[in-house]
């Protein structure tokens, strides 16, 4: 169970802009400083500006649960992997 | 696309059909597995200046330079860093970190969109013709988020976010991951933006068909297909040693076997294993394949890949039989042996020829290209079914297109088949899957988009739905290959695209944020969910009545209940009302109501029954009321709504499903 808890996966981060601290000029640090609260090493795989704000990024279970909890975040979805048709 | 251009009328003069300026103002985004950007059907010749709000980029990349874009090809990026997260760094020696397209997918459904002309396209001598896209003169663009190891969602949310920055108009996706609610189905979530940007969002239903509740992509603001087949066919004939001959399909066109009989065995006679019906890798006993012509059975693993693992065993053809999955379904494949795809029933008679004739033979010929197959189109045996597996009050597919059989654009990365072994370079290929469905209904998108620019993305929708057809021209119903029998809504939706009717399609049943805003209400969303789906701050009104029933949609899904006690409940009856408001898109006109029901169990009322439009983009409601009594659960019927002016027909299909 701890190896699975350490198991890094991808995960979308959707964040609520209308919750961002004044403290930020910019929505991407509000994302880094989310992220960073969280995980040292972790680093953004994407920041997504129009159909969602938020990024993508490596965490493992428990990194993104203690994510999920943080105020102004809409949800931590975990990666899904698609396939054609 | 040598054939589905005129399958689905565009073939005819029309004064409906938009001029190639208007075509070259709409941008059709392709997301999917890259572009071979070298075919002549990205071709710019016929086409003028970029688009002035276009926003997007030519990405350089292996293989892929600046060049490598015209003014058909406008844009062409690609997104990696989900799957090189979840897979390490790309290994260039096997697919370009660019958006070139390393396994013919993308280009396939990028080239049935919206490729130029190529006259004299076809593969390997079949299908041969003009290729074209559905969609000319529009532009591409095209996201590459696919790889060889997948689709990854981080991947898709980053180029679907692209795609609406770049300002594309039409968005396709021949993709499906896993079903959930809308607020964790990235697609879906990327759709709604597109949506509120007014890109008309496309999506392939799934494959996983005849198997009911097996869609993907179902959210209401994005177009769902299904697939169809065409009337065309690639016939071989078979013929057996007692004399005689059924017939089958291939697109093979290497040596062919002698027209002596060769021996015959079923691939699951000459196995040590289970599953050597299906000819899987390494199940085959060569010394007892060796010099005959296997069957193998549909299913288990790619069709080709068994002509593959036949051949390495020494087998000099094959047979491919349908198991009851498929039916009758025949699809081609650009084998690398002699083959031919056989139907259930012939199948099962070959192999009941096998197990009673002590020396089985059989000879295989060539295929050929044959034209006006009828009756055509019927769903394809793999395109996914409803009812609707997320909301079942709204009912999906929406629409179905030509995606069996597909000749369109390819990569020159790989042969036809899509194997490694296969070193045969083709400009085209003839693939099939809901995959080439949903290009064909972009195009037509695109088609409609450049026709009346200011159509909404539903608006659009509800065009290519009301005016579907669900009836062969001799009023039989559309079949089901799977069955032999009728299709339902469940496997067509509206029915099969008629663009030309949907050019002009008189009335249509549009659909805003706001609406879509309102359905998710009607779903108990909280607000937090609604934010993750729509992007936006909305609580819904407590003073407010949201009910799917009256959400805006071109179709009808009817949920019943059982009574308690199931069939006791006889005599029960309930009644329910949903609401409706058209638009007219066309001239002053009074429509008139008419109903088709296959069932007594529901008696069927519209009030008002006539709907006059005195202007254009007039709006007018009316309420349909259900009275329905009980039925055992598991009972569906349908029925079909019809506003007419004598002109127009806009139709709905209504599915009832008794719960």
């Amino acid at each position: 169970e701890e190896k699975i808890q350490q198991t890094e996966r991808t995960y979308i981060v959707h964040m609520d802009k209308s919750h961002m601290p004044e403290s930020f000029t910019d929505h991407s640090l509000w994302y880094d400083s989310s992220l960073k609260s969280v995980s040292d090493s972790a680093s953004m795989l994407y920041a997504y500006e129009y159909v969602i704000h938020g990024y993508s990024t490596r965490l493992t279970a428990e990194e993104a649960e203690t994510l999920r909890k943080q105020p102004g975040i809409l949800s931590v979805l975990p990666e899904v992997r698609y396939e054609l048709h | 696309t040598t054939r589905t251009p005129e399958f689905l009328g565009l073939g005819r003069s029309s004064d409906l059909f938009p001029t190639s300026n208007s075509m070259g103002e709409v941008i059709v985004g392709i997301l999917d597995t890259g572009v071979w950007p070298e075919l002549k059907s990205f071709d710019d010749s016929e086409l003028g200046p970029i688009p002035a709000g276009w926003k997007g980029e030519c990405q350089v990349g292996k293989n892929f330079n600046s060049s490598s874009c015209n003014r058909k090809l406008i844009g062409a990026r690609f997104f990696s860093k989900g799957y090189e997260a979840a897979f390490g760094p790309i290994d260039e020696t096997m697919e370009s970190k660019s958006p070139r397209d390393d396994d013919g997918h993308g280009t396939h459904t990028a080239t049935t969109a919206a490729g130029s002309v190529v006259p004299n396209a076809e593969l390997l001598g079949y299908a041969s013709g003009t290729a074209r896209g559905m969609a000319s003169h529009a532009r591409v663009a095209v996201y590459k988020a696919c790889w060889l190891g997948g689709c990854f969602g981080t991947d898709i949310l980053a180029a679907m976010d692209a795609a609406v920055a770049d300002g594309v108009d039409v968005l396709s996706m021949s993709i499906g991951g896993g079903m959930s609610e809308y607020y964790g189905d990235t697609v879906a979530i990327g759709a709604f933006t597109a949506a509120a940007h007014g890109i008309f969002v496309s999506c392939s239903a799934g494959n996983s068909g005849p198997m009911p509740s097996s869609l993907s992509n179902v959210a209401p603001w994005i177009t769902t297909v299904g697939a169809g087949t065409l009337d065309r066919d690639f016939p071989a004939s078979l013929t057996l040693g007692n004399g005689d001959k059924y017939s089958g399909v291939t697109l093979y066109n290497g040596k062919q076997l002698p027209d002596s009989l060769v021996p015959l065995v079923y691939g699951g006679s000459v196995s040590h294993s289970s599953s050597g019906s299906f000819c899987m890798a390494g199940s085959l006993i060569p010394e007892k394949i060796s010099g005959k012509i296997v069957v193998c059975d549909r299913g288990g693993s790619a069709r080709v890949q068994k002509g593959v693992v036949v051949k390495a065993g020494g087998g000099v053809g094959m047979i491919l039989s349908n198991t009851d999955s498929y039916g009758e379904e025949l699809v081609a494949d650009a084998h690398l042996l002699p083959s031919a795809a056989v139907g259930q029933k012939a199948g099962g008679a070959i192999k009941k020829y096998i197990s009673s004739n002590p020396n089985p033979t059989a000879t295989i010929g060539p295929g050929t290209t044959k034209l006006g197959v009828q009756p055509s189109p019927v769903v394809a045996a793999f395109s996914s079914r409803g009812p609707n597996p997320v909301t079942p009050a709204i009912l999906k597919p929406d629409i179905i297109a030509p995606g069996v059989n597909i000749l369109a654009g390819w990569t020159g990365a790989v042969g036809p088949s899509g194997l490694d072994s296969d070193k045969r370079h083709v400009n085209f290929s003839i693939i099939s899957g809901t995959s080439m469905s949903c290009p064909h209904v972009s195009g037509l998108a695109a088609l409609l988009k450049a026709a009346h620019p200011e159509w909404s993305p539903a608006a659009i929708k509800s065009a290519l739905m009301t005016t579907a057809y669900t009836t062969y021209k001799s009023g039989e119903k559309i079949k089901d290959v799977a069955t032999g029998g009728p299709a339902t809504p469940f496997d067509y939706g509206a029915g099969h695209a008629d663009p030309v009717a949907a050019l002009d399609p008189g009335l249509v049943y549009d659909a805003n944020v706001d609406d879509y805003l309102g359905f998710l209400c009607a779903l108990n969303y909280t607000p937090e969910q609604i934010k993750s789906t729509t992007h936006r701050d909305f609580t819904c009104h407590t003073s407010s009545k949201y009910t799917l029933g009256d959400f805006n949609y071109p179709s009808f899904a009817v949920p019943l209940e059982t009574a308690l006690g199931g069939e006791g409940g006889a005599g029960v009856s309930s009644t329910i009302k949903y609401t409706r408001t058209l638009t007219n898109v066309g001239d002053p006109a009074t429509y008139k109501v008419y109903l088709h029901s296959q069932t007594q169990a529901v008696k069927i009322s519209v009030e008002p029954a006539t709907l006059s439009f005195s202007a254009q983009y007039e709006k007018k409601s009316y309420t349909v009321t259900f009275t329905a009594t009980s039925k055992p659960s598991g009972t569906t019927s349908f029925a079909r709504l019809e506003w007419s002016d004598g002109k127009h027909i806009v139709g709905s299909p209504i599915a009832f499903s008794w719960t």
